[in-house]
C-alpha cells in the first residue's frame, strides 16, 4: 500500500478474530474488513481529505513556523460503521451486540 | 401476573403456518440457531425484526439464554437461568420465554395410502400450561414468585405451532431491579400427565433485548469479553484498572509536563483550575484579558459575519500565508 500516494487516506485492513486471539469466544464473524487511516495531512491539505478548520489553521502554524513543536494534523478516521458481533458471554450464553464505530468508511485530517 | 395465553409464534424466521414438520426439526441448538438468525438480520442491514410484544424499540444487544442443567420436582419441570451477565449498562426493552410444545401433540400416521405415508396432526382438545417464574434463592434470600401465567393450548388454534413464547419484560424489569437474576421458570401441564424434561434442543429459552448504554464508551468491545476470557485477560489488563490507571496517569502527565506558554499555547501567566461543573476556567490573570478580547472580537465580527455567511469553511489565499511567513 506504500506504493499508493502518501496523502491521509483510507488503507485496507482485514482483521481476524484468531490472530488477536479473540476467536475463542466470537462466533461471528471471524474476520471483518476494520480499515485504517494513514499518510500525511502536509501543508496544503487538499480538501479531498476533508481537514477540519483547526486542522488548516494548525497545518498554516506549522507551516509558517512560528509555534515550534506543533506537528501536522493526524489522518484519523471520520465516517465509522457499527458492526454486529456474536459471542458467547462468560456463562456460555450467545450474546448479540451491535457495536458502533468498528469499521472506517473514510479517513480526514484532523 | 397475565392469565392470558400467548398466541403461538415462533421464533424469528420460524416456521409459520403450512410449514409445519412431521418431525422435530434437527436443531442442535435452538437458542444458538435463534441468535445466529438474529444476528444474519442485524448484518445484511435490514431492519432487525421487532422483538415480540408490544415493545418495538430493538436495541444494541440481544442476549439468549439457556437454562442450566438441573434436576425438578415430580410433576413440576422447573428451568433455572442465570441471567447474571446482563449488565446494569443493559437497559431490558422485551424479554421472553420460548418454549416447546411439539411434544403435546400427537402424530398419526397413515401409510394406507397407495402414494405413501401422509401425517395428520391432533391436538388435545384442552391443554393448559402454568408458567411460573420464581427468583431462585441465593445466599440468605427466599424464592418468590415473579408472576405466572396460564397458557392456553387449545383446538381454537387452527395453526398450532410448536414453539411458543410468552413475554416476561415486567418480570425481569422487577428482578433485574432487585438484582435477582438466578431466576427458575417452571412448566407444568393443569389435569395432565407431567411436564416432561425435553431434551436439551428443546428447553426453554430465554432472549432478552436490550439497549446498552455503555457500548459508546472507549473499550467496549474489550469491557464486554472480561471476565473469562484469559487469553484477552492476559493481554490486556481489565478495563476498569486500565480507565483507573490511565487517569492517573493522563493526571500526572498534566501536574509533570509543564510546557512552557510558547509551547503549550497557553496565555502567558495564566493558571487554571477545573471546576466540577464550570470545566476549565481560568483565574485572575485569564479573566484580566477577556475584555480586551471581547473588545477585539466584536470589532471583528462585524467583517466576519457577511464572509461567514457565504462559507462555513476558512479558506486561504497565497497573499495573506504570505504575510504571516514574513510576520
Amino acid at each position: 500500500q506504500w506504493n499508493e500516494p502518501r496523502n491521509c487516506a483510507r488503507r485496507y485492513l482485514k482483521v481476524d478474530f484468531a490472530d488477536i486471539g479473540w476467536s475463542e469466544w466470537i462466533i461471528s464473524p471471524k474476520s471483518f474488513d476494520a480499515y485504517y487511516c494513514s499518510g500525511e495531512c502536509q501543508f496544503p491539505i487538499p480538501k479531498a481529505m476533508k481537514p477540519s478548520n483547526h486542522a488548516t489553521i494548525q497545518s498554516i502554524v506549522r507551516a509558517v513556523g512560528v509555534v515550534p513543536g506543533i506537528p501536522e494534523p493526524c489522518c484519523v478516521p471520520d465516517k465509522m460503521s457499527s458492526l454486529s458481533i456474536l459471542f458467547f458471554d462468560e456463562n456460555k450464553n450467545v450474546v448479540l451486540k451491535v457495536y458502533p464505530n468498528m469499521t472506517v468508511e473514510s479517513c480526514a485530517c484532523r | 401476573g397475565a392469565v392470558r395465553g400467548s398466541r403461538a409464534r415462533p421464533p424469528a424466521g420460524e416456521d409459520g403456518p403450512g410449514q409445519r414438520r412431521p418431525e422435530r426439526p434437527a436443531a442442535a441448538d435452538r437458542v444458538a440457531e435463534h441468535m445466529l438468525r438474529l444476528y444474519e438480520q442485524y448484518r445484511g442491514g435490514r431492519d432487525p425484526p421487532a422483538p415480540p410484544g408490544p415493545w418495538l424499540r430493538r436495541g444494541n444487544t440481544v442476549r439468549g439464554f439457556r437454562p442450566l442443567p438441573a434436576g425438578s420436582p415430580k410433576g413440576q419441570e422447573m428451568y433455572i437461568f442465570n441471567l447474571t451477565s446482563l449488565t446494569e449498562s443493559e437497559n431490558v426493552l422485551s424479554a421472553s420465554v420460548y418454549y416447546y410444545i411439539g411434544d403435546l401433540l400427537h402424530v398419526k400416521w397413515n401409510c394406507s395410502q397407495p402414494s405413501g405415508c401422509s401425517h395428520h396432526w391432533h391436538r388435545k382438545p384442552e391443554i393448559q400450561i402454568r408458567l411460573s417464574v420464581w427468583t431462585f434463592p441465593s445466599a440468605g434470600n427466599l424464592t418468590r414468585s415473579l408472576g405466572h401465567f396460564l397458557i392456553n393450548v387449545s383446538s381454537a388454534y387452527q395453526d398450532i405451532l410448536s414453539w411458543q413464547w410468552k413475554d416476561i419484560t415486567q418480570l425481569l424489569h422487577e428482578a433485574k431491579q432487585n438484582n435477582e437474576l438466578l431466576i427458575s421458570v417452571k412448566m407444568d401441564l393443569t389435569g395432565h400427565p407431567p411436564w416432561e424434561r425435553a431434551s436439551s434442543s428443546y428447553e426453554p429459552y430465554i432472549l432478552i433485548y436490550a439497549n446498552d448504554s455503555a457500548i459508546s464508551e472507549p473499550e467496549s468491545v474489550v469491557s464486554t469479553l472480561r471476565g473469562h476470557h484469559h487469553p484477552l485477560a492476559r493481554v490486556l489488563p481489565k478495563p476498569e484498572g486500565h480507565r483507573r490507571s490511565s487517569v492517573d496517569n493522563r493526571r500526572r502527565k498534566r501536574s509533570a509536563n509543564v510546557l512552557l506558554p510558547l509551547q503549550n499555547n497557553e496565555l502567558p501567566g495564566a493558571k487554571y483550575q477545573y471546576g466540577e461543573e464550570q470545566g476549565w476556567e481560568g483565574t485572575k490573570p485569564y479573566k484580566t484579558f477577556q475584555p480586551q478580547l471581547a473588545d477585539r472580537a466584536r470589532s471583528k465580527k462585524k467583517q466576519r459575519k457577511s464572509h461567514l455567511q457565504k462559507t462555513q469553511t476558512l479558506q486561504f489565499d497565497e497573499q495573506t500565508l504570505k504575510k504571516a511567513r514574513r510576520k
